[in-house]
């Protein structure tokens, strides 16, 4: 890196980590019926109560200690293995229980923990850490979720206190000169190598049809126009100086997750600069598996 | 609001998976609505209808291309015969010229397609799980020599699109107001809108084909909570005194490999796009492999709707 003039190993690896949704509430021995957070029927059949670690399929989130040990593992055997992380949002517990209604307090409180968590894994292990806490040994790369923000998926163009408050919590992984636009968008790309790769990192907030502060990609006045405008600027840029690049973001730019017209065109741009982007990371659905987008239906269709 | 909903055929589910039917009322799509967020009420996060989900996908991605694909090599195919019965002495040539083209209409058709990989979560929809993806790093130091040093600074490119987007929205502002359907205008909006790429013939990268950075291989990582919760609650219920639940926690805590790419049953050399359309021929015609690559998408959980 010519820029803090140090060298740095590469592995040929990074990991892709995504929807933590860490809960406070869980608590051990709870039911399950109530979302692991109390104990209200004298069931004591334990299929019906929320174990140690959480359990699969019962529908609460993720229990703190399930949470701590994943990290403390990615720690010790990850670590000193990979190049950068991919981090694609939701830090928070889902807002289901009346109970416990979930705050913008709460958002923000956890995604700030998570944050500190991941930095505190990742920075330079060198001792030099205070002197430019911006290099990281390893670049972590986050990206906003629907549950990331406040009421739950609405998110408006910024800058606003939302837009803000997250250049605060990821402030050790956003580019410093990427500031004024981040505040813009929450969209922002790192330089794992620079000049060489990077990953882009979208708010597709702006383009997610369950959004209703946003409305298309047609109108000028819409953030996912805008965020197009900078994401098809960013590529042409990268492109001319022979970069290579992985998008990442939080909801995948599928048909029926996206707005049609910012599906469209985000699929465009993808295709169109196939021969800079190396691949396409996202979150959200739960389900490990993958997407086959045809361009040829968004040029038809536009 | 759930009138535009309805009107843009959208779901509201937060991680919702299904593809909702277009043709319900108004008053359908809001009871259906209703029950939902009932059910999320109820239930939390509880998986529903990733099974069918899962179908949809294997019907209206994974048999598009693999019918895509057999189109190619059906029309690939014909012709050649005709041939056979034509010029058999040029069988050679010809088959030459034969494997040409259907190599040429499959490029062409890969490079129309991008992959969007979705990734598993460590919240326990399903059991926990992550990626770490291996990546080819051959090269990389003789690219690092010829790097191109003559580059703006990123902060002079910003600069510079500053301006661009404060010019693109004002001038986009006074083009046209919303109901303009003068179709001369609305080309002449497309053609200058900065939302629409520019389409070229360019090279392709490392999605495609296998160079410096194309990923090579993933390793899927898993949390097996019925194991851990197993070893747990056994060690707590242990006559061993010395035990005391941090330990406990420690000592059952594991995370497995659930799979790697290639292996079965996705067996991929290489993470590029003509990869996947193998894999997802695979996927389409064989069921048994359909079964195991459902069993890991849902992270060896069991799951069934």
């Amino acid at each position: 890196n010519p820029s803090l003039n140090k060298n740095k190993t590469l592995h040929g690896r990074f990991l892709h980590i995504t929807d933590i949704h860490p809960d406070q509430f869980y608590l051990e021995g709870s039911d399950i019926g109530e979302m692991c957070h109390r104990t209200k029927t004298d069931d004591s059949s334990k299929s019906n109560k929320a174990p140690i670690f959480g359990k699969a399929m019962a529908g609460c989130d993720t229990p703190i200690i399930l949470m701590n040990e994943t990290f403390k593992w990615i720690d010790k055997n990850l670590k000193d293995k990979i190049d950068f992380v991919m981090w694609t949002g939701d830090n928070i517990r889902h807002d289901n229980d009346r109970n416990y209604p979930r705050t913008e307090a709460e958002i923000f409180d956890y995604n700030l923990k998570l944050s500190n968590v991941l930095y505190d894994i990742f920075k330079d292990s060198n001792g030099d850490v205070d002197e430019n806490p911006y290099d990281l040994g390893v670049n972590v790369i986050p990206s906003i979720g629907n549950n990331d923000v406040f009421p739950h998926n609405m998110f408006s163009m910024g800058p606003t206190l939302q837009t803000r408050e997250f250049y605060r919590i990821w402030r050790h992984f956003i580019p410093q000169e990427q500031q004024r636009f981040f505040d813009n968008g929450v969209s922002f790309f790192t330089e794992i190598i620079p000049n060489k790769l990077a990953v882009i990192s979208i708010n597709t907030l702006y383009l997610f049809k369950s959004n209703p502060l946003v409305d298309n990609c047609t109108k000028k006045n819409q953030p996912g126009y805008k965020l197009l405008i900078w994401f098809g600027q960013i590529l042409t840029e990268m492109r001319k100086r022979n970069m290579k690049v992985w998008i990442i973001g939080h909801v995948p730019p599928i048909k029926k997750n996206f707005q049609k017209s910012c599906f469209d065109k985000f699929t465009l741009w993808i295709n169109e600069f196939s021969d800079i982007i190396i691949g396409n990371v996202y979150g959200h659905m739960n389900i490990d598996h993958f997407i086959p987008v045809d361009t040829r239906d968004s040029i038809d269709s536009i | 609001y759930l009138s535009s909903k309805f009107t843009s055929n959208n779901d509201n589910n937060d991680d919702d998976d299904e593809f909702y039917d277009n043709n319900l009322s108004i008053d359908e799509y809001i009871r259906d609505l209703a029950r939902e967020s009932k059910e999320v009420q109820m239930m939390g996060a509880a998986p529903v209808n990733k099974g069918s989900y899962m179908d949809k996908v294997r019907k209206e991605y994974y048999q598009k291309v693999f019918e895509e694909i057999e189109g190619i090599e059906d029309v690939d195919k014909q012709e050649g015969d005709e041939f056979e019965i034509k010029k058999k002495k040029k069988k050679n040539k010809k088959d030459k010229k034969k494997k040409r083209k259907l190599r040429r209409d499959l490029d062409q058709l890969i490079r129309e397609y991008n992959i969007i990989s979705i990734g598993a979560s460590i919240i326990p929809t399903f059991n926990p799980s992550f990626r770490v993806w291996e990546y080819n790093i051959t090269g990389l130091e003789d690219e690092l020599q010829v790097a191109n040093k003559n580059n703006k600074s990123w902060n002079d490119f910003f600069h510079e699109l500053e301006k661009i987007l404060q010019k693109e929205t004002i001038s986009m502002d006074n083009q046209a107001n919303d109901d303009d359907d003068d179709d001369e205008l609305e080309n002449l909006i497309i053609k200058n809108d900065k939302t629409i790429p520019k389409l070229t013939n360019h090279k392709l990268g490392p999605a495609y084909e296998n160079q410096l950075f194309t990923p090579i291989r993933y390793v899927q990582y898993y949390i097996n909570l019925e194991k851990i919760n197993h070893k747990y609650y056994e060690l707590m219920a242990s006559d061993n005194d010395d035990i005391s639940k941090e330990g406990a926690i420690r000592q059952s805590f594991e995370v497995d490999i659930e799979y790697v790419s290639n292996s079965d049953p996705y067996n991929m050399e290489t993470l590029i796009v003509p990869e996947y359309f193998e894999l997802m021929k695979k996927l389409y015609l064989d069921d048994e492999i359909w079964q195991e690559y459902l069993d890991l998408a849902f992270a060896k959980s069991g799951y069934k709707d």
